[in-house]
């Protein structure tokens, strides 16, 4: 494993850890997409289906267990705890994402490395991953205002996204084997959707000011 | 027949 994977999968954890954080010490949810969370709890659901038939290293599996459980524990508190519940901007999180997963799960069936069903459920998360964030963007450009915890988690997730791209080159140039064309392709889609956010993050931390976006 | 990579990546 390489230095840019290793710190990539580090900031995809705390990313998790972050807003884990927001929600247990603020007991709120507000400015996080729901529907997004969902997403991601649907995308380890399906991409770690290998769990059950290919043993990597305990790190691999580790790691796998960790975004599943602290996945699902998220959605968990976004839909049942009483005061994290209350706090969730239902209204400004519209986002039609059923049709996401139905737009994900057709371009897997049609473009996969092997019309298995494990292949097709892994093409299907690498395409939902990178898509994923949609909601929550549309719902930070809604509310205006990003409060900094929020703002952490999705730069740390961004991070995570580019960390991989920089992996992927590296793999590329130094493994003889390597070839993931449809991570990478799916990779740079999902890392390009997170310029613009990064732009406005950028803007407020050089200011010094409270991350804002557009109207 | 080469062996495919496996998905080692999370």
């Amino acid at each position: 494993m390489n230095i840019f994977r290793f710190a990539g999968d580090m900031t995809h954890l705390i990313s998790i850890l972050v807003l884990l954080l927001k929600i247990y010490a603020t007991k709120s949810c507000s400015g996080i997409s729901l529907k997004t969370q969902e997403l991601y709890a649907l995308v380890f659901l399906t991409r770690y289906l290998d769990l059950f038939t290919d043993f990597i290293s305990v790190y691999n599996t580790v790691m796998k267990l960790v975004f599943i459980a602290s996945s699902l524990a998220i959605v968990w508190c976004m839909r049942m705890h009483g005061l994290v519940k209350r706090s969730y901007d239902k209204e400004l999180d519209t986002f039609r994402h059923y049709l996401l997963v139905a737009g994900c799960f057709a371009l897997a069936v049609l473009v996969n490395e092997k019309f298995t069903f494990q292949e097709i459920f892994w093409a299907f998360s690498i395409y939902l991953e990178a898509v994923a964030i949609l909601p929550q963007l549309v719902l930070l450009q809604r509310s205006g205002n990003v409060d900094n915890l929020t703002g952490q988690y999705i730069f740390f997730l961004g991070a995570y996204r580019a960390l991989y791209l920089l992996n992927w080159i590296y793999r590329y140039f130094t493994e003889v084997r390597f070839s993931r064309w449809i991570a990478c392709v799916s990779g740079i889609v999902q890392t390009g959707l997170y310029a613009d956010f990064f732009y406005y993050y950028f803007l407020s931390w050089k200011n010094n000011a409270k991350l804002q976006l557009p109207a | 027949h080469e062996q495919e990579p496996t998905k080692d990546e999370l």
